[in-house]
């Protein structure tokens, strides 16, 4: 579902550019759970941002869905990932003027959903996330681990095709952290979303059919 | 060093006021290295915030080198942090606006440290934490380990005879985590340096001496 041919990515800073991706190239199938790993600093988020379509590559294409992604506007591809990529960010991006169940029906009010069906649905997910009772407090009143699981919940408000989600248990116990695993490896097997889960968690990567490493940029052998 | 008695904070939002912490009472000693566990939302955070003297308990004290916190105004308390406490906060809390380098010499800048001096031990940090390369990036222009790292080498810039980090390696492969759990060990062992890490790293818990654990605000016996 989602292809990278030679892809890079370099960013231009003082004297010496950061080869944050280099000469990268996969072929995720659909309904694969693919779980990538990798130091810090080696190219995950970089990696991710890019299949998720948010940030354009330096040079080499990404080709989502069979469609040439470079060849799309910045509008197009707004509208691609709101109608099929549920993204999780590594420093969630929680909108702080909004209450939790919000910034969960926020994208589906984007996507033209009606709101006594979005507000329905932000309640079953923050359920589903065990924060039904924190649905009212914005993003400064809840803690780390909490916010983090608004954000996976916003990720999949609009049921997205895909899930992108970056170390989505970086501020969680192990015995939530392993409920969201749980949760993922549910999603992909029962409704064949396809998931990629950049994670340093153990518990996360053992449930991916195929895990990846990454190593100053490149893909490990 | 650090002793809490009766200690409580209530969050009032909406009907329902959040007990985050409840009656808590603890006394961690001079050159102790403790584990603070606990499911998302028991109150890691909103406990260490109060051992830190960052935020006021609802009832009960907190008593920071023999002397109640209580007592002392907010200036106090910023002189009391700067000089004695190394804080990692859980969302870092990096100022944008300055460089890597630049986030790691303002709290010596603000403890009367001479200019070639802290340029000197922030370089010091930085190569510690494999970030030497990264000193004039932005914490926009780095990694989420990487601003986790520069967060940390902050909080060890003065010296101070607490560290208290709240899940200091969040973001961390388990390569990366497990020098940052060593080098915690090293100060706690060979400075003397007090640590309290509320951590659900396995590898960071077991280099403890004592862990204990919070359920809904209260200490786990
Ligand atoms: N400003 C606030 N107003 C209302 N409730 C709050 C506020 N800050 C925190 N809370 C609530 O207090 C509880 C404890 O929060 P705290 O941040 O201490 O948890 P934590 O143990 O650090 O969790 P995590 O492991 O997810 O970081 C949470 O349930 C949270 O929703
Ligand atoms: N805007 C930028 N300008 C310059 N360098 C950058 C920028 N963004 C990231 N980098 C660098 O690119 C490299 C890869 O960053 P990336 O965020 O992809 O790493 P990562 O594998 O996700 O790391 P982590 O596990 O710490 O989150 C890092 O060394 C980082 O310093
Ligand atoms: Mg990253
Ligand atoms: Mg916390």
């Amino acid at each position: 579902i989602i292809e990278t041919e030679n892809l890079s990515k370099t960013y231009k800073i003082g004297p010496n550019p950061v080869h944050a991706i280099r000469d990268l190239s996969l072929s995720i199938p659909r309904g694969a759970f693919w779980a990538i790993e990798g130091s810090s600093g080696s190219g995950k988020s970089t990696l991710l941002n890019m299949l998720g379509c948010i940030d354009r590559p330096s040079s080499g294409k990404v080709i989502f869905d069979g469609e040439d992604v470079s060849k799309k506007s910045d509008s197009m591809l707004t509208r691609l990932r709101l109608m099929n990529i549920g993204f999780v960010f590594q420093q969630f991006y929680l909108i702080p003027t909004l209450k939790a169940i919000e910034n969960i029906t926020l994208p589906m009010k984007e996507a033209g959903i009606g709101r006594s069906k979005r507000r329905d649905r932000a309640l079953e997910l923050l359920e589903m996330m065990g924060l039904r009772k924190r649905a009212n407090h914005h993003p400064n009143q809840l803690s780390g681990g909490e916010q983090q699981r608004v954000a996976i919940a916003r990720a999949l408000a609009n049921n997205p095709k895909v899930i992108l989600a970056d170390e989505p248990t970086g501020e969680l116990d192990s015995g939530t952290g392993g409920k969201i695993a749980e949760l993922l490896a549910m999603l992909n097997k029962e409704k064949g979303i396809t998931v990629v889960v950049v994670t340093h968690d153990r518990a996360m990567a053992s449930r991916a059919s195929r895990r990846i490493s990454l190593t100053d940029g490149r893909l490990d052998a």
